[in-house]
């Protein structure tokens, strides 16, 4: 199954 | 020579620009399961400090581990110890080794 789009969460501080 | 030992150093950014500095990606149940640094942005904190750098996987910050921190859990932690009045610097304790120490 293709990863969860979470999988490529980025923060910015 | 054999296997190198994945080191960790202690980076101790001073709160020297409005803004931290740098972007994250992953922690717990995601391929990169602690929080790798993916950006500095020139004019933050971090890059003012010179001492982080892209690629560096992020195992503690101010003492407190980052593993099994959801993504979420891990930068809610990174922005409060930036916006904290309480210390004027965030202590990061990274790894140049994608593993988990």
């Amino acid at each position: 199954s293709p990863p969860k789009d979470y999988e490529d969460e980025v923060t910015f501080f | 020579p054999g296997l190198l030992e994945p080191t960790s150093t202690l980076v101790r950014v001073a709160k020297s620009a409005s803004t931290l500095g740098i972007a994250i990606e992953g922690g717990a149940n995601t391929r990169q399961p602690l929080p790798r640094i993916v950006t500095i942005q020139r004019g933050g904190s971090a890059h003012n400090c010179g001492q982080l750098k892209v690629g560096q996987v992020i195992l503690e910050v101010n003492g407190a581990t980052m593993r099994g921190r959801e993504h979420r859990d891990a930068a809610r932690l990174i922005a409060e110890a930036f916006k904290t009045k309480e210390r004027d610097h965030v202590d990061f304790l990274v790894t140049e080794f994608n593993v988990a120490l």
